[in-house]
């Protein structure tokens, strides 16, 4: 399997609604600093990986919104789509094409202040449901296969208990 | 069980590392091994790595490339053992030295064929060697965008290319 | 007394500070401002960056080349207000795209006539600005050696280097 | 001022005697991964900086001594010597040249299990008449002007007290 296209809607510098298609093999992803390289793996990890925004950079989910830019009003939602060729059927799922979406809303009436939803394939499914076809298919961001900026040498400096632990979730 | 299995896993993942960290840092040696070798699941694991013509030291003093290299070395040998049909790599190489990043360029490539790699890089040693290339820029309004590039767009992306792009 | 003292201290390395980001950044704005302005003594110090064409955001949320180029000119805000003899610099340049680095370079050899500098850096972009080069290798024993370098020697750091070794 | 020679004896990797002659201005340090050039900043350090060995990549002091390479014997002590032109007095003494220089020898018996001693012009120098001079002419470490590889962003992720504090040390 692999991801075929990223979607990003209002995800951080990605004002309105972009489209990133990927290949198979390596793609490389270049460019200036400050220009949004980052963004894109945060914007991978927000579907796949831990519910929190402390990862992505934000002190909370709705600091996630586009901002609006120099003169604009800032988003009050935004949406990313992950986009999986499922035709190995890595997914437990029967279909040649998997869609993995998460949805945040501004909603001032929650105790958080937003909503946040996880979509397969366009029908609501909990962040449970979605840990368990990760995992089986070995997508989850939590083995190491996504590796945030600066963080290449945690491995190096992290204690033994928790090294043993990035193997304990392969056993 | 639980212990036999994680034992497995660690030995499995101890023989990649130890080839592939051979091969990252041209003829040094490093393995993987446990704090407590009875009971996997009493200590920790531990990671060793000494570079070609050195005596073992302990990981804190290796240099900031080598501490990378051990890394992605490790990293590596979790995807011989068990692979994951994605990566997402952001900036691995940027305590890396030309060569250093060069090889792992070639590495990244030659993994490519068993799994994605999405790989963020400012060095053109390490773009290269992808299949495929973004640029990522934003045109002075705050807003990113996404073009394609052919390699030789950045065949002097530490210099004169960038503004271009940008 | 105390608080004057510290008061004005701050206002001048803000100052500095201002001047050096809006240049470092072609035309971002940041400033240096007091958690608590009516008390210097209550709070802490603030730093903010808000790059060119960009709405002002949290600094977690800058980029790592972002984050960079804010502490650097801080650290040259520093000198401006009191300058030290010397300033060592390890890899600063690590996050920085080739335009950064550059401009960096340049601000490294402009601010040299007044200090001391001693830049390790892994890129050409930064080491072309250097009055002096030394290289430091070892030959596989282990042992660290100094030899003097010309900018001709690592003019292809990423490219002719390669070559040969590989 | 400014340094004009740096004497390293068997610190790190700097096997057996090492000297690197400085001029003013901007002086660039290059060569591959892992060859030394960290090291040298950290020799600096070690004289001009906090006494721990913490902020050298060494568990302790004695990690610092020269490890015999490959085959060889480890150093039973280390020693560094930052020799600076003086001729504008900017160090309180009335020198044209003044040279620092710290020597640390293994020594079973001590509690610590070596000792740490000071010099100034070759004289025994306690921590604290170092400090004084050299906070005086604005060489103390703690002001920013040393940055250790990787520490860059700091200032960026500091709290907001702690860059309070960098600016009181000017006050
Ligand atoms: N919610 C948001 N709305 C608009 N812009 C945002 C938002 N969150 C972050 N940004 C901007 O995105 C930029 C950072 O992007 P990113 O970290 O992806 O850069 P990068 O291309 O990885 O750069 P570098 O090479 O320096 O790492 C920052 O300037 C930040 O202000
Ligand atoms: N006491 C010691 N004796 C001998 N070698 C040592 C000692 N302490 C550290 N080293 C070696 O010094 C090397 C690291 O040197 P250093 O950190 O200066 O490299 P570097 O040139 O800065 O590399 P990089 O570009 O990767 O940052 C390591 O390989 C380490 O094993
Ligand atoms: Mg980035
Ligand atoms: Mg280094």
């Amino acid at each position: 399997m692999y991801l075929k296209k990223l979607r990003l809607h209002n995800f951080k510098s990605f004002a309105g609604t972009t489209e990133v298609p990927f290949s198979t093999g390596f793609t490389g992803v270049a460019g200036p600093n400050g220009m949004g390289k980052s963004n894109i793996s945060d914007s991978i990890l927000f579907v796949l990986g831990p519910p929190s925004s402390k990862a992505l950079r934000a002190d909370r989910l709705t600091r996630l919104f586009f901002d609006g830019g120099k003169t604009g009003k800032p988003a009050t939602e935004c949406e990313v789509s992950l986009i999986f060729d499922n035709t190995d059927r890595a997914l437990a799922i029967d279909m040649d094409e998997v869609e993995f979406t998460r949805y945040v809303k501004l909603a001032p009436g929650n105790p958080d202040g937003y909503y946040s939803y996880f979509y397969v394939n366009g029908r609501r499914s909990t962040q449970g449901e979605m840990d368990a076809l990760l995992s089986k298919a070995r997508l989850s961001a939590d083995g190491y296969n996504i590796v945030q900026q600066g963080e290449i040498n945690r491995i190096i400096v992290m204690s033994p208990l928790e090294r043993r632990g990035l193997l304990e979730r392969l056993a | 069980k639980k212990r036999v299995r994680l034992s497995e896993v660690i030995q499995g993942v101890d023989q990649g590392y130890r080839t592939i960290y051979a091969e990252l840092s041209a003829g040094g040696e490093g393995e993987l091994e446990m704090e407590d070798p009875s009971d996997p699941l009493k200590g920790g694991l531990l990671i060793r790595a000494r570079p070609l013509g050195k005596k073992a030291a302990r990981l804190e003093q290796l240099s900031g490339g080598e501490k990378s290299l051990a890394s992605l070395a490790f990293i590596f040998a979790l995807q011989r053992y068990d692979p994951s049909p994605l990566y997402v790599l952001d900036e691995v190489d940027m305590s890396l030295d030309g060569i250093n990043a060069e090889n792992i360029g070639r590495m990244l490539r030659r993994n490519s064929t068993k799994a994605q790699f999405i790989v963020i890089s400012l060095r053109k040693v390490t773009l290269k060697w992808a299949e495929h290339l973004f640029g990522v820029t934003m045109r002075g309004d705050g807003m990113s965008r996404v073009v394609g590039l052919r390699l030789d767009d950045i065949v002097d992306v530490d210099e004169r290319e960038l503004a271009k792009v940008a």
